[in-house]
This record gives C-alpha cells, sequence and structure tokens, in this order.
C-alpha cells in the first residue's frame, strides 16, 4: 500500500460525507447504497464514523461530472480514467469525482462499472491512502470488476489504512473483513437507511469456490472456445484465458475479466474476422462484439440475429473461413455457414457435420483455423481437417499447442 | 494484445500523456534535449512496468500500452 507525501488523514473520527448530485445511468437509491457501502467497508477496519450530510460543507463532497469540472484533472470520456479523489484536507480535500460519461451501473456483469468497487477505491484516497501495486488490492489503480456480493478488503489495504487510523475501538460483531455485514455494526454510516438488507438477497455466506486453473499439460484438458486475436490465439476455459503469441515464447495465463471485465465468465464459442478486427463472443443465446479490449456498443445481441431460428438456444463452436469469409456456426451434429459480406446465413443450412467435415463424426467443443488448416475440439481431443480436400489430416490432444 | 501497426504513433502520444498523468513525467518542451527526453520517458516507461510487475525493459511493448490501456483511477501511481 501506500500513502500521499505528509500522510495526510482525517484527524477526527467522526467524518462527514454529502452527496452532491447523481448518475441518471443508476436509481438515486442505488447510487446511496453504493457509497453507504462503501464507507462501510472502510469503517469496519478503523474506528472511523461516517455521517451523511444532506446540506452544507462535508469532509468528503461526492458528485459526478464529465470533462472538465473545475480542478486541474480534466476527465476524458468513456473508459481511461473512471474517477479521482483527494487527500484529506480543507476544502476540495477529501472530495471524490466520478467520471459522468462512464456507464455507471450496480452489477458487475454487464456493460460498465460498478459503482461500489470504484467508490470503494476512491473513498480510499479520500481517506488518505495512495495507489498498492498489489494486484487485487482494492487501492490497485486498475478497474477489475468482482463479485461485490461478498467483498472484503485484501490484507494489504486492511494493513494501509490501520496505519493511518488503527483498528476498530471494539472488536465489531462481524469477521473483521466480511462485506455486507450481516446486520449493522457500531460502525455503520448513521444515516444508511435502517432496513440493511443488500440489493440482492443474502446468499448463504459460502465463499466463493473458483475452481482452479487445471494444468497446461493435462493431458484432459478440453476448452469451451477458441479463436484468433490479432495473430494471437485465446483458449477458453471458465473464467481462465491461455493466451498463445508468436511474440511471446510462454504461453500467458490471464482471466476473461482482466481483459473484458464485464463479460462473464463461460464462453460456448468464439471467433475472430480478422479483416474486421473483431472477436464475437457467444454465451447462450446472447453473443457480444469486441475490438482489443473494448465492447462495441449495442451488445449483448441475440443469436437470432445472425440468423438462427429460436430452436436454437445455444451454440457449440464457431470459426471463420479468412480465405472464403464465411463462419462455419456448429450446434450438435449439425452446422451453419453464414456470409460475413452479406451477414446472412447461407441457403441449405444447417447440414450434417459429418456430411462435410471428413472425420468429424460428433459435437464440436472449439474450432480454430491456423494457417489455412481447420482444427476442431471435442473433449481432450483436436482434428486437424484440410476442408479444401476434406481431408483429416490427424488427431491430437487438445493442449497440443501448449509446447507440452 | 498486438497494437494494429499505424497505431504506433498514436500510441507513443498515448503513453507520454499516461506517463505525464500518473508517473510525473515531464516532457522537455525544446527539441534540443530530445534525446535526454527520451532517456527519461525510457526510465518513466520502466518505474511504470516495475510498478506493474510487467518485465521491466523501458520499452513501450505491447504487455505495457495494454496496462496503460485498463480503466483506472485518476490518482497518480507515484507522486514527486
Amino acid at each position: 500500500y501506500s500513502t500521499f507525501p505528509y500522510n495526510p488523514r482525517w484527524k477526527k473520527e467522526d467524518v462527514t460525507y454529502r452527496i452532491l448530485n447523481y448518475t441518471p445511468d443508476m436509481l438515486q437509491e442505488d447510487v446511496e447504497e453504493a457509497i453507504a457501502k462503501a464507507f462501510q467497508l472502510w469503517s469496519s477496519v478503523t474506528p472511523l464514523r461516517f455521517t451523511r450530510l444532506y446540506n452544507g460543507q462535508a469532509d468528503i463532497m461526492i458528485s459526478f461530472a464529465a470533462g472538465f469540472h473545475g480542478d486541474f484533472y480534466s476527465f476524458d470520456g468513456p473508459g481511461g480514467t473512471l474517477a479521482h479523489a483527494y487527500p484529506p484536507g480543507n476544502g476540495i480535500g477529501g472530495d471524490a469525482h466520478f467520471d459522468e460519461d462512464e456507464n455507471w451501473t450496480k452489477f458487475t456483469t454487464y456493460n460498465g462499472y460498478n459503482l461500489f468497487l470504484v467508490a470503494a477505491h476512491e473513498l480510499g484516497h479520500s481517506l488518505g491512502l495512495g495507489h498498492s501495486n498489489v494486484f487485487g488490492a482494492l487501492m490497485y489503480p486498475i478497474y477489475m470488476a468482482r463479485d461485490t456480493r461478498n467483498y472484503r478488503l485484501t490484507q494489504d489495504d486492511i494493513d494501509g489504512i490501520q496505519a493511518l487510523y488503527g483498528s476498530p475501538r471494539e472488536s465489531p460483531a462481524l469477521p473483521t473483513k466480511a462485506y455486507p455485514p450481516q446486520e449493522p455494526t457500531e460502525m455503520t454510516p448513521t444515516e444508511v437507511p435502517t432496513e440493511m438488507s443488500p440489493r440482492e438477497e443474502p446468499t448463504e455466506m459460502t465463499p466463493s469456490k473458483t475452481p482452479i486453473r487445471p494444468n497446461d499439460c493435462d493431458p484432459d484438458l478440453t476448452f469451451d472456445a477458441i479463436t484468433t486475436l490479432r495473430g494471437e490465439t485465446l483458449f477458453f476455459k471458465g473464467s481462465y484465458v491461455w493466451r498463445k503469441s508468436p511474440y511471446f515464447s510462454e504461453i500467458e495465463h490471464d482471466t476473461i475479466s482482466s481483459f473484458w471485465p464485464s463479460l462473464a465468465a463461460g464462453f460456448d464459442a468464439a471467433y475472430e474476422v480478422d479483416k474486421k478486427d473483431r472477436v464475437l463472443f457467444f454465451k447462450d443465446n446472447q453473443y457480444w462484439a469486441v475490438s482489443g479490449y473494448s465492447i462495441e456498443s449495442g451488445f449483448p445481441k441475440l443469436i437470432q440475429n445472425l440468423g438462427f431460428p429460436p430452436s436454437v438456444g445455444k451454440i457449440d463452436a464457431a470459426v471463420h473461413d479468412q480465405n472464403t469469409k464465411t463462419t462455419y456456426f456448429f450446434v450438435g451434429n449439425k452446422y451453419w455457414s453464414f456470409n460475413e459480406n452479406t451477414q446472412s446465413m447461407e441457403r441449405g443450412y444447417p447440414r450434417k457435420i459429418a456430411a462435410d467435415f471428413q472425420g468429424i463424426g460428433h459435437t464440436v467443443d472449439a474450432a480454430l483455423q491456423k494457417n489455412g488448416l481447420f482444427y476442431f475440439f471435442h473433449g481432450s481431443n483436436q482434428y486437424e481437417v484440410d476442408i479444401k480436400n476434406k481431408k483429416l489430416i490427424r488427431v491430437m490432444k487438445s493442449n497440443s499447442w501448449f509446447n507440452c | 494484445f498486438p497494437v494494429v501497426p499505424e497505431n504506433e504513433k498514436e500510441d507513443m502520444q498515448f503513453a507520454k500523456k499516461y506517463l505525464e498523468n500518473f508517473y510525473d513525467f515531464k516532457e522537455e518542451k525544446s527539441s534540443l534535449f530530445k534525446s535526454r527526453d527520451l532517456k527519461h520517458m525510457t526510465d518513466k516507461i520502466r518505474e511504470m512496468q516495475s510498478f506493474f510487475g510487467l518485465e521491466v525493459t523501458g520499452e513501450l511493448n505491447r504487455k505495457t500500452l495494454d496496462m496503460m490501456k485498463q480503466p483506472r483511477c485518476g490518482i497518480p501511481d507515484v507522486r514527486s
């Protein structure tokens, strides 16, 4: 963790805050709840108490604004800088500003930035914390979407704020790091509505068990989806990504949320239309289009928008043939051919996969075109096919791309 | 992700702005000190790579640009 030069901090335990205006992206009550919960995170691990004021000058003034907004740090439009806040002090000291050009939300799965997560970070600055270089810490400078229902401060965040203010007076009724607290503790902001039920019904407090990433060379490794992206190849399974690039020798291990924070994990299919620098991701009956990191506006769309009949609820795999400009979609034992130029399904489909793809007599989990050949993944095997000459060339393990 | 070639010049501008905003980089205005400017920028790139645990090369490579393009907080990571 870090603090600001000369360690500015509030020289009192009762700190006031005021919400000066609201974003039109969210209900006012959702904005108030997100900010109250963000304060609660910090009050649950310090002696600080936060009181909301409705007029006059508060220590921490919270506002939404776009572009130039009266301080020396203008906002930059959508993306980039999301918000900033000032260290404790008089006047603008402690104030937190949120970029209205962002799309603010109370969710963490759709397009937009979760206000609770960003507010909790900015209020860390309002209390005197600087940035942390601990990946995953709340005070890490880069936004990372994560589940907010059971959000916990990392030890680095707690060490930082307690270096400034010490630990809570009495032992809190709850585990110090649980969030949201199951019932109001002494430290909750006094203005928070008495009914403390969190917006999402509290689920059983079982810690979420995220499945661990399988070993690269696990012979039983299977994939949900595979796509190229600007010369690289991305392999998806659950929330994990294996990234193979001609620019660096080792396989890079990432998560979907580290590239596209607002996309949910568990893709069914993915493919790149290289000439448009565009990758499409499919999950259930929806699909998204991205260019690099940015998700194109107007998504998700329903797959019926591509021409699938209502009877198709999801697709298994997709691959774009860069030579013919057509994309093959695989559903069960059938496949469709989609013309990227006319943006429509070609006539005479669906057809049986086995009729046109030599040696592929089963469903397809994922598909890839590389160096003119096609690779169809089924379970822990992949089938290399030369579709021009309708020839199955060889069968390999699905992870043969990982230099095992 | 790899940078689409024609973006390279833009990316250099973007990186300068990023380092000014978050790593206290100050570009020399007069062209006399271009080489010193470049060294100064390389040092700042190293500082940013070290903060984010990237390989410290001083080069404006893809991973470094990727990191710079992530949505983030507007407060500097280091302060003079």
